[in-house]
């Protein structure tokens, strides 16, 4: 869940 | 973060900045398409809601924010300051045919059927296509100014940065994101073509014409 809810990129 | 992630940031910093200079400077937004640039407003205020949510970095937040600023101060000059220079004839793109597939997409393919997510898959599919009444405006015109060029270089070179960032972050965290690829994909492809003609005309000194 979080590795999809939080994104680093841009 | 990664040498390829860094200068596809900065590629898409410096080709917003070069739009802005070049409006600031010939006080005139012609052969821009306020319309991509109003989509790309669309993009960065749905992808970056997460601003309230989360904390991931200083650096992407300042980078978020810039983003965001420098996109309503380009609108702003396009339907306000410089309206007049605008050239709404040959912006004809319409935009029902990009934003009614794109909404449809994000709720078929996305990660989770939340608001947050949803909109992030939008802006993300948005993106790829953005570009597009830019690009039919320099096909309606047959021609695009030196300055203008140097925009959409730098405007691609940022996705075409980012999937070498992403094959340098699968090789090496085995992370990948296959929605955000498969768009960068599609939105670089879109791009190819320029590319072509503004390595073997712009590079070379000469207009982008088309014939």
């Amino acid at each position: 869940e979080d590795e999809k809810t939080i994104k680093d990129e841009l | 973060m990664n040498v390829f992630r860094i200068l596809g940031d900065l590629s898409h910093l410096l080709a917003i900045l070069i739009l802005l200079a070049k409006m600031w400077r010939s006080k005139s937004c012609a052969g821009i398409s306020g319309k991509s640039q109003v989509l790309f407003a669309l993009v960065f205020s749905t992808r970056y809601l997460d601003l309230f949510f989360v904390f991931i970095s200083l650096y992407n937040l300042v980078m978020k924010v810039i983003y965001l600023l420098c996109s309503y101060i380009t609108i702003y000059m396009i339907y306000g300051k410089l309206r007049k220079t605008y050239d709404r004839e040959n912006d004809t793109f319409r935009l029902e045919f990009l934003l009614i597939p794109v909404i449809g997409l994000s709720f078929l393919e996305n990660y989770d059927f939340i608001p947050t997510e949803l909109l992030w898959t939008f802006s993300i599919y948005l993106e790829a296509v953005a570009i597009l009444p830019q690009l039919f405006m320099i096909s309606n015109t047959g021609e695009a100014e030196t300055i203008t060029t140097h925009y959409l270089f730098f405007l691609g070179l940022y996705r075409a940065l980012y999937l070498a960032n992403w094959i340098w972050r699968y090789h090496t965290e085995k992370f990948y994101d296959q929605i955000a690829i498969i768009s960068g994909v599609v939105q670089t492809i879109f791009y190819c073509d320029f590319f072509y003609l503004y390595i073997t005309k712009v590079l070379k000194g000469k207009k982008l014409s088309l014939p």
